[in-house]
Order: structure tokens, then sequence, then C-alpha cells
């Protein structure tokens, strides 16, 4: 089973057209391995970022470099897994 | 004795679950459900239909599918507990009533069963089907980009690796052929409804182009209420519109093939957006997330009894 631990979904708000293009540029970057739960499609429109935990410092460089605004929406995307896996697992129970 | 009544709605279930419900549902209402088979997913799963009819023969039909894309498990949670909301209500509500006195539904719960099962055992963020893309590592294929509506523009991807994978050609996705070839059978269907999340949207095509549908006034009135009537229950807030003009350009999609096909009320939903969790939507939301989508389902539904064509 593919795990997600330390992975973060980050909730980016572009400002322009600009912006927009340079997280579709950051989206298909391979190696980055990120996956857009959201896609970027126009300015103050919030795009959300699922980002594995290794690529989290390039990503948050790459957003801050070009003053891209961001929040963290999921700390830890392992971390809600577990928690949906353990509630199945209690009302299975009952 | 198994009974629908000890189905927990307020929790995810496997595909083993919810297959195990359905048919308990068709045992409580023997005049009312039957289970259809439409075709066999690429892992050679049933794709189960549920099927609402009070009789007739090729009656005016509405179309719902959730869990296209297997990680948005609201989806396929909001498809049980609707299903056996339209059970419940048959006989007891007067839209409910009317419309099955004159039309059949088709409910298709799991669209992707294959992907849904993988979410289950080894990614729970697995969106696409599971079908081998030849020449390359990268499995699946998006089931949202696989339609003959479009297919292969900008609004969609040729990378095998890619979340929005067009698949090598329009329909090459049993899960997707089965519904094509369902809809063509049939020959009546006059409304399709796919259930989606998150982001909370009503939307209509066109996807894979900006101008405006034949019936884009009259489509977008209707969603214009049916988010009013859902906003009205939790003030969860939709935007609705073309899908080209709400979100972005998505060609191969759905309801762009189903309207081009004659099916004039032809509507994706994008469920509730927390802002929190994405399509990892706690189980405690199943329940609020299904109640406020009801009253906009029942509004399409009723429109579209209103309005034969």
């Amino acid at each position: 089973e593919q795990l997600f631990v330390g992975d973060q979904v980050l909730r980016i708000t572009a400002r322009d057209e600009e912006q927009i293009a340079l997280l579709r540029v950051l989206g298909e970057r391979a190696e980055m391995q990120v996956d857009f739960w959201r896609d970027p499609t126009r300015p103050h429109h919030p795009a959300d970022l699922r980002v594995p935990f290794a690529s989290l410092q390039a990503v948050k460089f790459f957003l801050e470099s070009h003053s891209i605004s961001y929040s963290i929406m999921i700390e830890d995307v392992q971390e809600l897994l577990d928690e949906e896996k353990k509630n199945m697992t209690k009302s299975r129970r009952t | 004795e198994r009974s629908t009544s000890t189905f927990d709605f307020a929790s995810y279930h496997t595909i083993e679950e919810i297959y195990d419900w359905m048919d308990v549902l068709v045992d409580d209402h023997p005049n009312l459900i039957s289970k259809i088979e439409i075709g066999r997913s690429y892992e050679n799963r049933s794709l189960y239909v549920m099927k609402f009819s009070t009789g007739g023969s090729n009656r005016p039909a509405i179309w719902l599918d959730t869990g296209i894309h297997s990680r948005e498990w609201i989806t396929q949670a909001t498809g049980v507990w609707t299903a056996n909301k339209i059970a419940e209500e048959y006989g007891q509500d007067p839209s409910v009533t009317a419309i099955l006195d004159s039309m059949d539904i088709f409910f298709e719960i799991i669209a992707n069963p294959d992907g849904f099962v993988f979410t289950h055992s080894s990614n729970r963020l697995w969106r696409k089907t599971r079908s081998i893309n030849a020449g390359s590592d990268c499995i699946g294929v998006d089931p949202n980009r696989n339609w003959d509506a479009g297919f292969g523009g900008s609004g969609s991807s040729s990378d095998p690796c890619s979340e929005i994978y067009r698949g090598p050609y329009a329909h090459s996705e049993r899960e997707v052929k089965a519904i094509v070839d369902f809809i063509h059978g049939h020959g009546n269907v006059k409304s399709v409804i796919s259930i989606h999340s998150y982001s909370q949207m009503l939307l209509f095509p066109y996807g894979y182009k900006r101008g405006p549908a034949a019936h884009h006034q009259e489509l977008n009135e209707l969603a214009k209420k049916a988010v009013s009537d859902l906003a009205a229950m939790y003030g969860t807030k939709y935007s609705y519109g073309s899908i080209a003009d709400t979100i972005y350009l998505a060609d191969g999609t759905t309801v762009d093939w189903t309207y081009d096909n004659g099916v004039k009320y032809s509507f994706t939903f994008e469920l509730r957006d927390t802002g929190r969790y994405g399509f990892l939507l706690p189980s405690t939301e199943i329940i609020p997330t299904a109640t406020e989508t009801w009253p906009a389902l029942l509004d399409i539904m009723v429109h579209v009894l209103e309005n034969p064509y």
C-alpha cells in the first residue's frame, strides 16, 4: 500500500495569469511528482496541490521565490488517511 | 436477515459492502428497483446500475453516476444515500412519485470499480481507471477525458502518466464504453447527471469549446435554481455555468458527449469543498453533503419531467 507520510496539500492563490502559467509549469515537472487536486484555472481562484514530502522544500522555495501565496491545507496526508481508515473500522465493528 | 436499516450511510464502505447493500435495497423494494449489469471493467468487475422503474417500456430516463474518479469517495457515498432516498421517497414525496410514475432512473454508483478497489487496497489517491497503457509504465486513463466529444484537445493530456490522460482513443475505457452503449441502446435518456468532487460547482456543456450550448439559457437558469436550493440547506455556495467558462477547457468529458448525443439536460456536480480536506472529506461530511445535494438533484429531475422533448 502506498503511503503519503509527510505529504502536504497546499492551497495556492495565483494573483495573475503569469503565476497561473508558473503553476502549470510546476505541475509538469515530473521530478517533483506533484498532483493538482484542484487545477490552477484563473487568478484569485484556489488551486490545491499535493506535494510529496521529498519535494516540499523545493516546491515551497519555488512558490516563495515567485511570490506566489499559499497556505497549508493538509499538514500530513497520511494522518488524514489513517483517521479515515480508523473510522471505517470503527463503523464496521458497530 | 440483512436490511438497509442497518447500513451505516455515515461511513465509507468497500465495494463488497456497497454491492451487498445494493442487493438488499433491491430485496427491500422488489417492485421498484432492479440491478442490471451494463458491462465489465478492465479488470473484469461488474458495472452495476440500479434501475428504478414503476413499469412501462423504454420510458424517458434519467441517468446518474458517481465515482467515475475513484478517489472521490464522497461521491460514491452520496450515491448510496441518494439511491436509498429515491427508494424511500417514492410514494411519499409528490415530486419523486411523479417522476417515477412517468420516467425511469438509472444510477451507476460505482462507475470506476477497478480504481475504487485500488483506493482501498493500494493507493487512496488513485483517480483513473486501471487499464495498462502500451509502451508506458504508467497505468490508467482519466475516464472523464476519454469520451468522444472534443477528444484529444488541449483540455486533456496525451501523457499516460498524467492524471488527465485521455487514453489511446475515444471510448478506449470499458467503463466509459459501457455507458456509451447503454445510452445509445436505451435511446430515450433525457438527462445525465455525473457527480464528482470537489469545488462546489454545477456545470453543463461545453467543456471542449468556449461557445455557448444551444440550450445554454435554459441550462443556466436551471443550474441557478438548483444551486440556490442546495445553498438553502446549509449555506454551501456553488458556482455554476459551462465547464469552459467556470473552470477551464476540458475535452472528452461525459456531459459534453451526452449533450452532443441528444441528452439535453446534462450536468456535472462538483460536491462540497470545506477548504480543509480536498476530496478526503471525513465521513462526518457524508450525510450533510448528500442532504444538501438532494434538493438540487430533485430540481433537475422535476424540470426534466415537466419539460419533455
